[in-house]
């Protein structure tokens, strides 16, 4: 899982 | 944040503005796509579920209030108090078309299988589709007011853009989220098409009709 798990993005 | 992802939540913002004030001034809906509409508010309401869950910055939740506010009123102004403008016979997309592989594939291929994180697949998914009935509905009638195509310029470049956004995280900060991506490349391949009629018409001062 390359993505942080927070969402910072819209 | 990067300039590439604040030009981009703006330019989105822009798109959004522009299509209620274009609603709310006219007074009327003829030639917008009153399902595409209904999608965006789907997807920002599954999307924006962290509302209730997380606070990240106070821009982050400031946006995330103003785009699901104004795409409900903008819903509201089609379905409700200008209904008798909103041009039902060409808003004809089958919307369950989109809705139920989207749905099927956010179950398939996700990072996590949880509500949460499901809805946000989701999400990401239909808004990569939720133009069609938009677009469709402009083949269907010929045309489309230059400030419907201002409104969708904005909303194809905010994706455009966060594509750019995509490629400076993982180059500055090793971030990449493949359905973000996957998805973020089809919704601006979608707008492809109109990107072209928008630059070689539009923007020469000539209207948007097809056949090109």
């Amino acid at each position: 899982r390359n993505r942080t798990d927070v969402k910072d993005e819209l | 944040m990067n300039i590439f992802r604040l030009t981009g939540d703006l330019s989105h913002l822009a798109a959004i503005i522009i299509l209620l004030l274009k609603i709310w001034k006219s007074r009327s809906c003829a030639g917008i796509s009153g399902k595409s509409q209904v999608l965006f508010a789907l997807v920002f309401t599954t999307r924006y579920l962290d509302l209730l869950t997380s606070f990240i910055s106070l821009y982050n939740t400031t946006m995330k209030v103003i785009y699901i506010g104004c795409s409900y009123a903008t819903v509201y102004l089609i379905y409700m108090k200008l209904k008798a403008t909103y041009d039902g016979n060409h808003d004809t997309f089958r919307v369950e078309f989109l809705i139920v592989p989207v749905g099927g594939l956010a179950f398939l291929v996700n990072h996590d299988f949880s509500p949460l994180e499901i809805l946000w697949t989701f999400s990401i998914y239909l808004e990569s589709v939720a133009i069609l009935p938009q677009l469709f509905m402009i083949s269907k009638t010929g045309e489309a007011e230059t400030i419907t195509t201002h409104y969708l310029f904005f909303l194809g470049l905010y994706r455009a853009l966060y594509l750019i956004n995509w490629i400076w995280r993982f180059y500055f900060e090793g971030f990449f989220d493949m359905i973000a991506i996957v998805a973020g490349v089809v919704q601006t391949i979608l707008y492809c098409d109109f990107f072209y009629l928008y630059v070689t018409k539009v923007l020469k001062g000539k209207k948007l009709s097809l056949p090109a």
